[in-house]
């Protein structure tokens, strides 16, 4: 709020620009400043309407590519398990997200190619573009989200091993794939029952998004075997035929005003209502990290 | 009612309790409303997958002079109507507005075709206050 005395115009702070300044500005995007341009999905149409009034239908104006349809049903399942039917937050102990991005390959990266001498890997190469992660959002894990093709006949427990490799590419832009990391997994599932398998690449990640990557291109090679790996097994050619080329998840922590806070809601129902919360006091770290600094905080704001 | 018998209010003992209600709560006072939208109506629906319906909800109604407690309203909103009343009506009366709100979770799906779940804080008024 601005005091009558101090005129702050809209224009130098970046933020909203009056409507009848905007009229040559159709998308709202460029009204707010460049960091909270892609944060807060909500804002954008919400100033498009108040500005004209809502008659023409902002959305229909931004051309939207559709989402995979099953992410799509991926999504909604965790929605569900995360918010009430009116769409209040859940508050659940364990859920310190308060985002979650779903992203999907870039079609042109989604060959599959098979190493034919061993006949059973199956080998994708994914780009995932990250453009719509904000500066605000911390990462808290992120995970591989393969699914399954259930057409496929396939058999009952089975074993797996994933191998990431992540493709840095040089200053001529030329790929020199690394093996950055890599990660097995073993899982013993009835492929009927599960349709989702998770691989936590949180640690392979961690260092692309917090230098705000905004490519991440990796080569995952699976290669499963049927069976009890304890008993014999034989190579699962034909899971690799239903793997789907996987999505990548983000749990992430939003450190924005817009965004919801479980620990500072706790904080605020305590005091009278209606009073701006001071959000100066030191985030917990939303990876649990127990750095000596946190617990201070944490002491100070228990105290306060 | 003996001295200065013009002075006297001219109600009856019985209509007391409705003379002295006219200072104490208004008629309509400063209350929470039920609002739902669903994000169809916006047309919004092809990209705002969750949820369907969503009850942001409003304050609306006067607010009593004599505020006090009851809204939680400091000090300040008293001497607001103070002012109104006997130096400068020009300045406004206290208004009915939130004090208190709860969050919403959104499934969004954004341009470039990837699916976001947020929590945004502050969606729906859950208490009114005057001020």
């Amino acid at each position: 709020p601005h005091s009558r005395g101090r005129t702050v115009s809209a224009r130098t702070s970046g933020l909203l620009v009056a409507p009848e300044d905007a009229t040559s500005e159709l998308n709202p995007l460029l009204w707010l400043p460049k960091g909270a341009r892609h944060g807060y999905a909500l804002l954008p149409p919400l100033l498009k309407v108040l500005s004209d009034r809502g008659q023409q239908n902002w959305e229909s104006e931004v051309p939207r590519l559709q989402p995979d349809s099953r992410a799509l049903r991926y999504m909604k399942r965790l929605y569900k398990m995360s918010a009430t039917k009116e769409g209040i937050p859940k508050d659940n102990k364990s859920h310190l997200y308060n985002t979650v991005r779903l992203f999907t390959p870039c079609s042109e990266c989604k060959h599959c190619h098979r190493d034919l001498m061993k006949g059973d890997v199956h080998s994708v190469d994914l780009l995932f573009n990250l453009d719509r992660v904000t500066a605000l959002e911390h990462l808290l894990k992120s995970v591989l989200l393969y699914s399954f093709d259930t057409s496929v006949p396939v058999s009952s427990s089975m074993t797996c091993m994933c191998h990431l490799f992540a493709k840095e590419h040089d200053s001529s832009g030329q790929v020199c794939p690394s093996v950055s990391h890599s990660v097995a997994f073993s899982l013993h599932f009835e492929v009927r029952k599960r349709k989702w398998v998770e691989i936590d690449v949180t640690s392979f990640l961690q260092p692309l998004i917090a230098a705000h990557r905004r490519n991440v291109h990796m080569a995952v090679n699976v290669t499963c075997l049927v069976g009890d790996p304890q008993q014999n097994t034989d190579l699962a050619n034909p899971v690799t035929m239903a793997l789907v080329p996987p999505s990548l998840l983000l749990y992430l922590n939003d450190t924005s005003e817009q965004a919801y806070h479980r620990w500072n809601s706790l904080r605020h129902r305590r005091k009278s209502p209606g009073r701006l919360r001071p959000r100066t006091s030191p985030l917990v770290d939303p990876t649990g990290d127990k750095g000596n600094e946190n617990s201070q905080g944490q002491r100070a704001s228990r105290r306060r | 009612r003996d001295e200065n018998p013009k002075e006297a209010p001219a109600t009856t003992p019985y209509n007391l309790s409705e003379y002295f209600k006219q200072f104490l709560f208004p008629q309509n006072e400063c209350e929470l409303h039920n609002f739902r939208l669903s994000f169809s109506q916006l047309k919004w629906d092809k990209w705002i997958i969750a949820p369907h319906r969503y009850s942001p909800q409003y304050c609306k109604g006067d607010c009593p002079r004599a505020v006090g407690h009851r809204y939680g309203s400091p000090v300040h909103t008293m001497v607001q109507n103070i002012i109104y009343e006997k130096l400068d009506s020009s300045v406004p009366k206290p208004s009915c507005v939130p004090a208190e709100y709860s969050p919403l979770s959104v499934l969004t799906i954004e341009p470039d075709g990837s699916i976001v779940y947020k929590e945004y804080e502050d969606m729906i008024a859950t208490r009114c206050t005057c001020r």
